[in-house]
């Protein structure tokens, strides 16, 4: 299983909709500073379910949807994520070769979900990733300038990282 | 579960024991549990290097922690492989050599996992299977551009 | 001591006025104390990017944050000149072209001003005026070599 | 007035004396990972009377004396650092075209402070530092990974820079 394609509109420094190929091996994202490097990877931990504003780099949730001189009104942030699935690895979607997962977030505070094209709640996405190993706070997952954090944190909190593993 | 906690720490020390070595000559590195009971113990690290006393880590230096960081992230993965890997500038602190040992250990885990990686660091872009490149012409708003590793190292010379 | 502390201000800004705009083109920092009384005020920075509305400063990025550390930096320097400055690896979260703006942007302030600092990256070390390099042959024992700043190039390429 | 030379024995990664002369203008200190750059700048601020050991990456000061295999036994950690002081900036050594302070730390646990080779106190080399402007503390002093501090740190910790300043 891997990522196949993700799609950005209204998110953080996106205002138009961009469409984003992933293949297998081992993708570098370069750019110059500013540009939207961790934008993209704050993106993909979003649709993942983080919900922590701290860990988006964001006051509050509401600044995560686009906002700038730029005449287009922009009402909702949407991430779409297409996992390849194939060989099946959750039950309920065997028949899918593909995984697409969507989330939105609208001014009004309202957030919508779904699971190939289904309507769902947040806790159907998290429920969907616990089942595929996927995890936005695992210790796959280390944000920019915090590389040295596993070793600066209190034992019990890096024991922590060894139970997501076991 | 206590059970599961100490197979698994058996097996990332095995791993690691394998992958320290790599990246510091003739160093050795454990992760070891702090109480007797699993549940509701702490995971600590130990390291030796040939000669030197480390007494505790904040003795090493800032290039020297990313890489025990990034040895244990693969160890990590070679237990378990997870789907993906995102790491955000991890390289920044690296120097020329260490950053190319970085970029040649995650080809190690990328059989089973995906990995997905900013960096402005030129060792690393050379050696990876894929480029995105992100940048900002119309103030405020991020674009994409598709990559040819051959068209961003012109750039970069 | 309120009296000096408004004047010291006024000074600062107007140094930012002149600096900040040549690292973030067309841009405009300030800052401003964020209570009546000087001596128990905090002091806060606001932000002016064309285009872009910056409600707070965690929206900017690492390397844009870093930018802003050094347009201060160099703000305050113009305004009082301390003997030196040091400086570790303030470069590292830098791209090619922000580095060399970085190092540029040192030398306005070399002449009152002793700068030392460390880093890994290329375009600085090609721009300072003195090289010192630092090994560790044997292990665990640090020692220097005074470099000229070709043969360092020479290694590098 | 500018750092004209440091000498360094027996602290940290320095079991031999080493002499580092330093210039005017831009200096880069350059070197492998551990090889040792960041505990020169160590030595920088301790000479100057920083005592904190967090901000010496120490847990105790008496970490900061050599310890390693090496057969030499080190029983003290000593940094010189020569200053220019042409123009005059300090009354008291206003004959002295240069100013030399050492500071010395032996294992069992004292310490020794001399400016121009005469015997002091700690307190002097604090107010003499004064004098000149210098303060370990400053802003002009980031350590690494530190760059972004200046930014995140409370708004009334930052004010304390500008007192600094005026
Ligand atoms: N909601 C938003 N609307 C518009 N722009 C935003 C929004 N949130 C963040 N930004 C902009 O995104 C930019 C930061 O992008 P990002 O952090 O992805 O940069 P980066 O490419 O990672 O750069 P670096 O190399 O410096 O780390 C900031 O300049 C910020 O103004
Ligand atoms: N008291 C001591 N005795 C011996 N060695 C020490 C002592 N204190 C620190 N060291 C060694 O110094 C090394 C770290 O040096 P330093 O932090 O200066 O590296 P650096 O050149 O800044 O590297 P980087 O580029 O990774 O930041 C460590 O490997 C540590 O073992
Ligand atoms: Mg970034
Ligand atoms: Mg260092």
């Amino acid at each position: 299983m891997h990522i196949k394609k993700l799609e950005i509109y209204g998110f953080k420094s996106f205002p138009y909709k961009i469409t984003l190929p992933f293949s297998k091996g081992v993708t570098a994202i370069v750019g110059p500073n500013g540009s939207g490097k961790s934008n993209i990877l704050d993106a993909i931990k979003w649709v993942l379910g983080e919900q922590s504003p701290k860990r988006l780099r964001v006051k509050e949730i509401s600044d995560l949807i686009y906002s700038g001189n730029n005449d287009k009104k922009i009402d909702f942030a949407e991430v779409k994520i297409v996992f390849t699935h194939d060989p099946p690895l959750i039950e309920k979607y065997k028949d899918y070769e593909e995984i697409t997962v969507i989330r939105r977030f609208y001014r009004d505070g309202e957030g919508e979900f779904f699971i190939n094209n289904k309507p769902c709640r947040l806790k159907d996405i998290h429920f969907l990733f616990l089942g595929l190993g996927v995890n936005p706070q695992s210790y796959g997952v280390i944000d920019q300038g915090e590389v040295n954090k596993f070793l600066e944190v209190t034992s019990k909190e890096r024991k922590r990282f060894l139970e997501d593993l076991a | 579960a206590t059970e599961q906690i100490l197979t698994t720490l058996k097996e990332v020390n095995l791993k690691l024991r394998e992958i320290f070595p790599l990246i510091f000559t003739k160093g050795q590195a454990e992760l070891y549990l702090t109480e007797e009971d699993p549940l509701t113990s702490g995971l600590d690290l130990r390291i030796e290097l040939p000669q030197r006393e480390i007494k505790h880590l904040n003795m090493l230096s800032g290039g020297e922690k990313a890489l025990c960081v990034i040895a244990l992230l693969i160890s990590f993965y070679l237990t378990k492989p997870g789907p993906f890997c995102i790491l955000d500038e991890v390289d920044a602190p690296l120097d020329d050599k260490n950053s190319l040992k970085f970029i040649r250990l995650l080809h190690k885990i990328k059989e089973h996992s995906q990995i997905i990686l900013v960096t402005h660091n030129h060792n690393v872009i050379k050696e990876v299977d894929n480029l995105i490149g992100v940048t900002m012409e119309e103030r405020g708003v991020s674009k994409v551009v598709r990559l040819k590793l051959e068209s961003i190292y012109n750039d970069i010379k």
